[in-house]
């Protein structure tokens, strides 16, 4: 329909803005409180010292996760929505005239908490990242297969919870491959950092290939 | 915008063929594994001996939910969105064919597992009951705020993990209360059972009410 085909112009744009640059952008997506602000908070103590990272947030209302952001030296511009259920192209075009791209290493976009409609909606990044977190259950990627589908990596999450709740990984990697044979897979907990050195590994390989 | 419109019409008239057949319904929302069917499966094991319950369960794709009640007793209907992000008026209308409406008791929908879009369309129930888990973190009023402005009732589920998690179930109160002084709030967990009492007792009241 006609919005997907104009937000995938702007795409394009936001696209070839991001190669001029030289920029790695990664679009994280997930269901509300999979932990992606936790993972980016880690991520950025982590990282900051040696890359010049910004980040854009996008959330229905408040800034809260771009101040926590904010809060560990990194650049956060926070979108509000409103109402909306997604981030789209327009939205992530209006918020890079706020930072110098030519300076940047890597872009992270944090969209709106939902499983359903941010997979629809192309920013123009580079790859699709989607955290699944051990509470919400194993049978999501039949349930939701869209988010499942278009993600270059799936970052299982609250792994520290793992024996509290009923989550069998081997079955959430074999329903995922099976809708998407390419999916990379790694298991993480941003709360006790267990297994973020995956999630870092596998930032760093993508941007050297960049480079 | 004419999609909400075309929605509300099939509402009212959902409405009118409930009030018909003098049945209560409920709406159950929440984001994806706040655990909507396994709060319904405990429902459905206690009240369906006194009640004739039916349930239509909303999800892209799959008809695992459905099962899931089915396997408790109860008549499920499955819907498929495909890939919408919510149930509507006319999906609902079109489920209803399959029941006896004169003959229930009590009709629950179970929604899409979404935070966002969910809220904005009305199909006709009686009351909006939303679930927000202990795992997803406390702050969620503020950043999905139609969800719990339009519920009359917010279920806080999994509380059995509460040592395990971050989460203040005051702030939470607080923050609902903020937006939506009338909410309801409960505190359970479906899975060990502490608190369905609340919820059982809140279902009896409003059915109480209305015979
Ligand atoms: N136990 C545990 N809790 C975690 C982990 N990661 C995040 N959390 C908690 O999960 C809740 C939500 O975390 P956030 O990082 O805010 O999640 P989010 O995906 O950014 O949420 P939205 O932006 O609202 O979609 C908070 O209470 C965090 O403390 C983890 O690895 N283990
Ligand atoms: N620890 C704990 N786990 C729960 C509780 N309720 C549900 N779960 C688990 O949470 C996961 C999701 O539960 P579901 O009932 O399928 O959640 P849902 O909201 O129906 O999920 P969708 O239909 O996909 O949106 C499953 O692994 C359940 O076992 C609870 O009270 N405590
Ligand atoms: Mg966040
Ligand atoms: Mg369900």
């Amino acid at each position: 329909k006609g919005l997907l085909a104009a937000n995938e112009r702007l795409a394009q744009e936001n696209r070839s803005l991001f190669a001029r640059s030289g920029l790695f952008v990664v679009n994280i997506m997930s269901g509300p409180g999979a932990g992606k602000t936790t993972l980016l908070e880690r991520t950025c103590e982590t990282l900051a010292a040696r890359l010049n990272i910004a980040v854009i947030e996008g959330d229905l209302q408040t800034s809260e996760d771009a101040e926590r952001i904010a809060a560990k030296g990194v650049h956060a511009v926070q979108i509000n929505t409103g109402g909306g259920c997604h981030l789209d192209a327009k939205m992530v075009q209006g918020a890079l005239k706020s930072f110098d791209l030519d300076a940047l290493d890597l872009l992270i976009i944090e969209n709106v908490g939902n499983l359903v409609c941010p997979a629809a909606f192309d920013l123009g990044e580079s790859a699709r990242v989607m955290l699944l977190s051990t509470p919400e259950g194993d049978e999501k990627p039949i349930k939701y297969p869209l988010m499942f589908t278009r993600s270059q990596l799936l970052i299982i999450n609250k792994m520290d919870l793992l024996d509290y709740v009923d989550f069998d990984v081997k079955r959430v990697e074999g329903y995922a491959k099976k809708i998407n044979p390419g999916i990379e897979i790694i298991t993480v907990s941003a709360k006790t950092g267990e297994g973020m050195e995956g999630w870092y590994g596998w930032l760093t390989g993508k941007l050297e290939k960049k480079s």
